[in-house]
């Protein structure tokens, strides 16, 4: 079965 | 709850100049589950303050845990942080460890 292995990269904010 | 964290600093950031001036990446459901530093601009309050650096990760702004909050969560709080006039700083939680 499908196993997901990474999680999606984060956006960047400049603050 | 901050007490808790191993190796974290409580960091106190004046805010000397009119911008924090920090990049960060990361958040809930993203591969860098807590904010990371990416960037810290020359000039704004957080190069003023000389203790903030790239790649530590801010676990509390002001007391309030970071933990299981969205990208855009995290930064909401950390600009509000910077934009009460409430204080005249902010303090982060950090830590050098990812």
């Amino acid at each position: 079965r499908e196993k997901r292995l990474t999680l999606p990269p984060s956006e960047i904010t400049l603050l | 709850p901050g007490l808790l964290e191993p190796m974290s600093t409580l960091v106190r950031v004046a805010k000397s100049a009119s911008t924090l001036g920090i990049a960060i990446e990361g958040g809930a459901n993203t591969r860098q589950p807590l904010p990371r530093i990416v960037t810290i601009q020359r000039g704004g309050s957080a190069h003023n303050c000389g203790q903030l650096k790239v790649g530590q990760v801010i676990l509390e702004v002001n007391g309030v845990s970071l933990r299981g909050k969205e990208h855009r969560e995290a930064a909401r709080l950390i600009a509000e942080a910077f934009k009460t006039k409430e204080k005249d700083y902010i303090d982060f939680l950090i830590t050098e460890f990812n």
